[in-house]
Formats: structure tokens, sequence, C-alpha cells
């Protein structure tokens, strides 16, 4: 662990702790894509299967637990409880056109399988590489839904983004939470520096979809640094 | 089949 992934995680924290503040305190989820929050609850559930399988430390399966209880309750905050102040007409970005892409990607990049071993699994010629059946363990299909979930957190935040662009406008604190969201993988990618230097870690998928992640919020990064800071709203 | 990569980050 080193000071980058650190902040890194904390402001993801920071991040998740204020979208669900803001939703409970203003009881009001206007301006947040609910789209968005399904899609970071479908990631979180994705790549945090392994809760049940391996314990890595305290620290690690405690964040994993925050993370996808906070993911769960936002979303009930927005769908169940405060459903009146969903800004549906403004939240149409298509989610499916961002899962379904993500979803094959993850079978054709991963670290398992190459393409061809892929088509042999599809044709189950490769007995011991079949996904999931009698010849092998769920490995494999933790593995697929781990870069599903690093593929798809790296476009995530898209409905919110393009939901922002169509109101013309966000709360401060909205921003704030974006600003944190972005921050976050952004430290990331610094750390995945610091563990090539320092510990020879390398992970291709994960340092690719970082990137995207991050070049993403670069043009809201100009937006919050030149507007928000100086305290205006954020008019696009 | 190498072994399955764990993953100790977030």
């Amino acid at each position: 662990m080193n000071i980058f992934r650190l902040t890194g995680d904390l402001s993801h924290l920071a991040a998740i702790i204020i979208l669900l503040l803001k939703i409970w305190k203003t009881r009001s989820c206007a301006g947040i894509s609910g789209k968005s929050q399904i899609l970071f609850a479908l990631v979180f559930t994705t790549r945090y299967l392994d809760l049940l399988t391996s314990y890595i430390s305290l620290y690690n399966t405690f964040m994993k637990v925050v993370y996808i209880g906070c993911a769960y309750a936002t979303v009930y905050l927005i769908y169940m409880k405060f459903k009146a102040t969903y800004d549906g007409n403004h939240d149409t970005f298509r989610a499916e056109f961002l899962v379904v892409p993500v979803g094959g990607l993850s079978f054709l990049v991963n670290h398992d399988f190459t393409p061809l071993e892929f088509l042999l699994v599809i044709m189950y010629v490769s007995y011991d590489m079949a996904l999931c059946g009698p010849g092998s363990n769920c490995s494999h299909c933790f593995q697929i839904l781990w870069t599903f979930s690093i593929y798809l957190e790296s476009v995530a935040i898209l409905p919110q983004l393009f939901m922002i662009s169509k109101t013309g406008e966000a709360e401060t604190i909205t921003t704030h939470y974006l600003f944190f969201l972005g921050l976050y993988r952004a430290l990331y990618l610094i750390n995945w520096i610091w563990r090539f230097y320092f510990e020879g870690f390398f992970d291709l998928i994960a340092i690719v979809a970082g990137v995207v992640q991050t070049i993403l919020y670069c043009d809201f990064f100009y937006l919050y640094v030149t507007k928000v800071v100086y305290s205006e709203r954020l008019p696009l | 089949d190498e072994e399955t990569k764990e993953h100790d980050e977030l």
C-alpha cells in the first residue's frame, strides 16, 4: 500500500459519502444520474465477489463492504425513497450502449483468455478452460467479472456527465462528488507508476481503463477548477 | 494455465 493508493481510496470513499449525504440531507436526487449509480453498484458487485472467497486484509474487506453498501443505498434512495425527485427526463443516456460492449470486451481481452482460447471455450473444445463446469473452478468467472468491472467503471460516469451537459448546470455539492471521484482514479494512475518502479507490478487492463476513466473527467476538472473553486455555480 | 491473478487493489 502506498500513499497514492491510500489517498485514492479515501478520495473514492469521500465521493461516495458526499453523494449519499447530499441525497439524504437534501432529501433530493435532483441532478444525479440514477443510471450511473446503478452502473457503479454493478461495478462493485462484479469486482468484489472475491469477498466470498478470499481475504486480503481488514482494510480491503472493510472498504469493499462500505463501497457496496453505499452504492446500493444510493440506488435505493434514488429509485425508491426519493423517487419523486429523480430527474428521469434528463437521465437519458443509453446505459446498454455501455454494458453490452464492455461485456463483450471483457470476454475478449482479459488476463485469462486469449481470443483463440476464448473461441475454444465457446466451442467447448478445451474442457479444462471451460468457464463454469465440472472441469473448472470459478477463477475464470471471477477473472472475467473483474475485467468487466474494470472496463465498466471507466465509462460508468458517462450518464452523469451526459446529464449535467444536458441540464447545463450542476449543484456545487455534485461537482465536489465528481471531483473526488475523478481524482481517485488519477491517484491510482500515480499508484501504478509507483508500483511499477518499486514492486514491478503492472496490470495493463487496469492501467488502460484507468487512463480512459481519468481522461473522461479532464473537461470536468477544467471547469471545476476554473469555475467552482471560485464558488460560482457550474454553468456549462 | 498461469495462476489466476489475485487483485489486491479495490
